[in-house]
């Protein structure tokens, strides 16, 4: 899976997600990448996010929107509410991570894997890169 | 005036830290460099957050390292069935399509859905005959069929019919 999200001059965010899936799926099995507000969200009032790991997870628990949700109605931070629900994912049995971004600030990049692929660049223009811890 | 800011991800399934040679783990930064840049280069022009997504990913799924597109996995039955899914937070404009193979980016193909369709998620045949009337590049099956899956794929089968159990690593599992 791979995704990406950003926040433009304007301050508009976006969010995108795609992948194959996982070796030797069932046919016709569908993860949360597609589903809106499982793999991927976006809203200009909270975040945007895309998300990798064991899909069936996160769209029960619909995690890229609680993430949304937790700031919104919880006045959590980013940071918290991603990594809130990266951790709650964890203790259901869902493993992987997710990318976000708020109106403001740095990125939020938690994972609960052996590592993820992943990536970001601020205002200054450097990219910064990272697989494991 | 926002800062722009972009942040992507390859997926979780990496190969461990004991796993990884130098050369794999640089072959991996260098592609996370490039999408970085691809999205880069919009926002730093005063371009759209859902531009710099839409090229961000292009440039990942183009690239055979990552579990997308030219990368994809196999499903059971050896067939390719990919998914994406693309929003705006500007206006929640959003599309997707799921079980598809053909268009060379998934990601534009979700984002055709959300320009193009009346629809928020489109899937397998009837998402297809949509995208065909789309202004999308499509590839055939050998473009997204690489030797590394194909590998993956028949391993994975084989430990099925021994009953074997799953030990399989996330890199294994999720390509």
């Amino acid at each position: 899976t791979v995704g990406a999200v950003a926040r433009d001059a304007a301050g508009n965010l976006a969010a995108g997600t795609s992948t194959g899936g996982f070796t030797a799926k069932r046919p016709g099995r569908v993860g949360d990448t597609p589903i809106i507000g499982a793999g991927t969200f976006a809203d200009n009032a909270t975040c945007a996010v895309s998300t990798t790991g064991t899909g069936e997870i996160f769209i029960r628990f619909t995690a890229a929107s609680e993430i949304s949700a937790r700031i919104r109605y919880a006045s959590q931070t980013l940071e918290q509410a991603a990594s809130g629900v990266i951790a709650e994912l964890f203790s259901n049995g869902g493993d992987g991570g997710l990318i976000a971004i708020g109106r403001a600030g740095p990125p939020s990049l938690p994972f609960n894997s052996s590592g993820m692929y992943r990536g970001f660049v601020l205002s200054d223009g450097v990219f910064r890169t990272a697989i494991h811890r | 005036m926002a800062e722009p800011s972009l942040a992507i991800h390859g997926g979780a399934g990496t190969l461990p830290l004991t796993g990884m040679d130098p050369a794999m783990a640089d072959a991996h930064h260098t592609a996370l460099r490039a999408a970085l840049a691809a999205g880069w280069k919009v926002l730093s022009k005063s371009g759209s957050a859902l531009d710099a997504v839409t090229v961000a990913v292009m440039t990942l799924e183009d690239d055979d390292l990552f579990n997308a597109a030219r990368g994809a996995v196999f499903n059971a039955d050896g067939k390719l069935e990919m998914d994406a899914g693309i929003m705006s937070g500007r206006d929640r404009a959003a599309g997707a399509v799921a079980g598809i193979c053909g268009p060379r980016n998934p990601i534009l193909a979700a984002r055709a859905v959300m320009e193009h369709s009346e629809t928020v998620l489109l899937a397998g045949r009837g998402a297809e005959e949509f995208l065909a009337a789309q202004d999308i590049e499509f590839q055939s099956f050998d473009y997204f069929c690489t030797e590394r899956r194909v590998v993956a794929l028949n391993q994975e089968l084989a430990r099925r019919a021994s009953g074997a159990p799953d030990t399989r690593s996330d890199a294994d599992r999720h390509g």
